[in-house]
């Protein structure tokens, strides 16, 4: 069959001063993607690489940009799913690191578990050959600029429905 | 949250999901996106779903699974997809997105909340949006 690629880049209260910046990003994530698929690559390794190129892009809430914790922190999540054999991967509570989602794939290739978690996951990390970053390098103005609106409201965004606060939703 | 769902020339599926989470969430919070059946799900017998939105509603929701299951029962994928966000939006008065492929590349798109930025490939051709309609 031909192959395909889609991708997202969030849903919420998206600003206007964020969306020519979520476009290009998403655009060039799904050209990443489909160039791997026009390669010949498999669709994990396609998936894969869209979503590192939106993991290094401030525009989205992953990777550089991701928004912060209440400790001022950059804390991740990342999953991916291999659909021929129901495999999975996936890490949480993952810090120093731009590229989560190539941790999960790791989990789901190298590990006999699906999820690890926080030390076990930055631990299973380094062991697979992952470098740390510097944790303030994953940090944007926008994330920090959100976690300030955040505080500022005192009650968690619940998209449209609730209070308008791009932050407010992943 | 950013995602990602592909179906190769050989018709496997793939889906792969990654977040910061929400700002100012509690140390230690954990969301919907490294759940699966919730952020990500894919199956080649059926399809591939990556969800966005607000993270414990998705989760309780079981969002990404929830289209998966509507799909094999024989909704098409962008009917599923809205249907499902749709739902969870309903029962649980929060909003979500998700993106769909079906095995056999059928597209799903579909979002509850103000925006969500979206693009696919189909035949050299990118098609891409934010907003509704």
């Amino acid at each position: 069959m031909k192959p395909i690629i889609i991708v997202h880049g969030g849903a919420g209260d998206i600003p206007d001063s964020r969306v020519t910046g979520k476009l290009t990003g998403t655009k060039a994530a799904v050209i990443a993607g489909h160039d791997v698929l026009l390669k010949g690559g498999s669709a994990l390794d396609a998936v894969e690489a869209a979503v590192v190129s939106m993991e290094k892009d401030e525009n989205f809430n992953a990777g550089y940009g991701s928004v912060l914790n209440l400790d001022g922190e950059v804390e991740m999540e990342a999953s991916i799913m291999d659909g021929a054999r129901l495999d999975v991967g996936a890490v949480t509570l993952i810090k120093d690191f731009l590229h989560p989602i190539s941790i999960a794939r790791k989990v789901l290739s190298d590990s006999p578990h699906s999820l690890l978690g926080g030390e076990g996951a930055k631990r299973f990390a380094l062991q697979k050959g992952f470098e740390t970053i510097p944790p303030e390098s994953l940090i944007s103005q926008n994330a920090k600029d959100a976690l300030q609106k955040f505080l500022k409201h005192g009650e968690f965004g619940r998209t449209e429905i609730g209070i308008k606060d791009e932050g407010g939703v992943g | 949250t950013v995602g990602a769902v592909a179906v190769d020339a050989n018709g496997h599926v793939a889906v792969a999901t990654s977040t910061g989470g929400m700002s100012g969430k509690a140390v230690g919070r954990i969301g919907d996106t490294p759940q699966i059946g919730s952020g990500t799900y894919a199956d080649d017998n059926i399809a591939g779903v990556s969800t966005t939105g607000h993270g414990e509603s998705i989760l309780k929701y079981c969002l990404a699974h929830s289209i998966v299951k509507l799909i094999e029962s024989g909704v098409d994928a962008n009917t599923a997809t809205k249907k499902s966000v749709l739902g969870m939006t309903k029962r649980l008065n929060n909003t979500a997105g998700a993106i769909t492929l079906s095995k056999n590349g059928d597209v799903g798109v579909y979002f509850s909340s103000n925006r969500m930025s979206w693009a696919y490939v189909r035949d050299g051709k990118i098609y891409y949006g934010i907003e509704h309609d």
